[in-house]
């Protein structure tokens, strides 16, 4: 069904769906992990969507590219500039 | 200051926009403060081209990543004009840079005010209300599995990898929260957007905060 939702067009038992499969796994065993802390009804929600079948070095990869700057620290209303 | 603050309900925010396999955040993050700045000081609602910061940019790299402030510092030393949308559409790759003429319309940016608010959240919410939203950048590693509600845990301050727009914020709940829109369509959180617990820089959102000044 997450290949169908997700329009996913690798072929069940093909290379690539073991390898799919596996981070799928290891994705709901992280939302285990991460919704365990969850607490009440604000809380954050963690779950499958269309980054499961990612493994956590494909997404940092792909979607994780900014790189940081410092900027000054700020210390009042009339530091701009 | 408001309990609670959302640019979205001024119509001065765009609609939530898909970077796809594209390291563009930090386009996406500065051209959405762009426009919304924009259209704050009182000019109609206008898509602005990402394609064209991310081509044109030569202090960042392109779809391989790069900085909101080398981004932000670029356009105000050349004063570049970024043109509509769809003079420039979006593709989600790395490509030759589109020159325009200054009598083109277009957007360019006067200059910007960055800050690190860690320890400072209320004055960065004060900037949100009096300068239009914010590109910041987070920590988003534990975004990959996010569904929505507000992240409270599992997020590093000071590990940055990821640019967002904070539009809005939240205090009349238990849980005071940002509003944040992201860049990986409206498929992904609430609608495209996250909410992140104000107080304690959750996932470095106060690291580094810029505003546009047009």
């Amino acid at each position: 069904s997450f290949r169908e939702q997700f329009h996913r067009r690798y072929e069940v038992n093909s290379e690539e769906f073991t390898r799919r499969h596996l981070y799928f796994q290891n994705a709901t065993e992280r939302h285990a992990y991460l919704n365990s802390l969850s607490a009440g009804p604000q809380s954050a929600k963690y779950g499958i969507n269309r980054f499961s079948d990612l493994s956590q070095k494909e997404f940092r990869d792909l979607y994780l590219r900014a790189s940081a700057d410092r900027a000054p620290l700020f210390s009042g209303l009339k530091t701009e500039g | 200051l408001p309990a609670k603050f959302d640019w979205r309900d001024k119509a001065v925010v765009a609609p939530v926009q898909n970077q796809e396999a594209c390291g563009s955040c930090w386009a996406f993050s500065v051209v959405g403060a762009m426009q919304s700045t924009h259209a704050i000081g009182g000019s109609q609602l206008e898509q602005l081209s990402v394609q064209q910061v991310l081509d044109c940019s030569y202090k960042n790299e392109g779809c391989s990543g790069g900085s909101t402030l080398r981004a932000l510092s670029w356009l105000k030393q050349t004063r570049v004009k970024v043109v509509p949308r769809s003079e420039y559409p979006y593709k989600a790759k790395t490509g030759i840079c589109h020159f325009f003429s200054q009598s083109h319309d277009g957007v360019a940016v006067k200059n910007f005010i960055a800050h690190d608010f860690s320890g400072r959240e209320e004055a960065m919410m004060g900037q949100l209300v009096e300068r239009g939203p914010l590109a910041a950048i987070v920590d988003a590693v534990s975004w990959q599995d996010y569904l929505g509600g507000i992240i409270q845990h599992h997020c590093s301050s000071q590990w940055s990898n990821h640019a967002v727009l904070v539009v809005g914020y939240n205090t009349m709940g238990d849980v005071p929260y940002w509003i944040v829109q992201n860049s990986w369509g409206t498929t992904w959180g609430d609608e495209g957007y996250v909410y992140i617990k104000i107080g304690g820089n959750i996932c470095g959102i106060a690291d580094s905060v810029a505003a546009v000044l047009l």
